[in-house]
């Protein structure tokens, strides 16, 4: 089953 | 003194019917080059950045930079009472919690004015690197609502995958499947039906269509959009944002980019 992923995951704090 | 005028006043509700219903409050950063917004909606699935250069405006004026936090569907419900044809003016006092709008019409002699409380968000700005994506797809904004609104039908995801001889969209569900297969075609007399088709290698993600249909509420604004993929970071589906003048030029003013996590494999 595909997982949904968060920005998070990919995107920093800048 | 914050001021930014625009002569058509209809590209910002445009702009507002696009983000709102993804997120209801974000702010505004003003800086002398233009306005920006960067927001994420609540289960922080997708993000929308919006900017609006300075020299698109007819007027535009910022002493110093500032942040206008807002509610955008209270934004929305006072831009709904300006006319389409209207000037829009968005006018802020340094450290004042209010800002006001100015609608003129184009009779010249009908002005309305509005004030809308602002708000302290907490932003959590997420800095986005600068990305060179495998795929760009670009096609006609109507096509990809009508693609995301239909396979939406089917299922909740839509499968993107991309190979030398086009492009696939394909959802999956208990109905069974559909896809929809664009390959790149060009047309002199209408280039707003082209596709184009840049790739460097092969490549197929999942995104979830519920976020896709929210996004494509910005095909208003106009003729074509642009998805870039690349594996293993977000998708981006950008709008340039076009303001149409009474001599039917179009002018460039700024652009909103949707940013969507890829769904993976448990």
């Amino acid at each position: 089953k595909n997982q949904q992923t968060t920005m998070s995951k990919y995107f920093g704090n800048s | 003194m914050f001021e930014a005028k625009l002569d058509r006043g209809i590209v910002l509700k445009k702009i507002l019917d696009a983000i709102n219903q993804l997120v209801n409050e974000a702010s505004w950063e003003c800086t002398s080059s233009g306005m920006s917004l960067q927001a994420m909606d609540t289960s922080h699935v997708s993000l929308v950045a919006v900017n609006l250069n300075g020299d698109g405006f007819s007027k535009f004026r910022c002493d110093r930079n500032m942040v206008l936090g807002m509610n955008l569907v209270n934004l929305s419900k006072i831009l709904k009472c300006a006319g389409n044809d209207d000037k829009v003016t968005i006018k802020a006092a340094d450290g004042d919690d209010k800002i006001k709008l100015i609608f003129e019409a184009p009779n010249e002699y009908e002005v309305s004015q509005y004030e809308i409380k602002l708000m302290n968000l907490d932003a959590e700005y997420l800095g986005i690197p600068e990305t060179s994506y495998n795929v760009t797809v670009k096609m006609p904004a109507a096509k990809f609502q009508r693609i995301c609104r239909d396979l939406n039908q089917i299922g909740d995801a839509v499968t993107i995958s991309c190979t030398k001889s086009g492009v696939d969209f394909s959802a999956t569900g208990d109905l069974g499947n559909g896809s929809v297969s664009l390959s790149q075609n060009s047309s002199f007399d209408k280039p707003e039906d082209n596709v184009t088709i840049s790739m460097q290698e092969p490549l197929s993600q999942t995104f979830a269509l519920k976020y896709l249909n929210q996004f494509t509420k910005a095909t208003p604004l106009c003729s074509q959009v642009t998805l870039s993929l690349s594996p293993d970071v977000p998708l981006v589906v950008e709008y340039k944002i076009i303001e149409e003048n009474e001599e039917d030029s179009k002018n460039e003013i700024g652009h909103i980019r949707y940013y969507l996590a890829p769904k993976i494999d448990d």
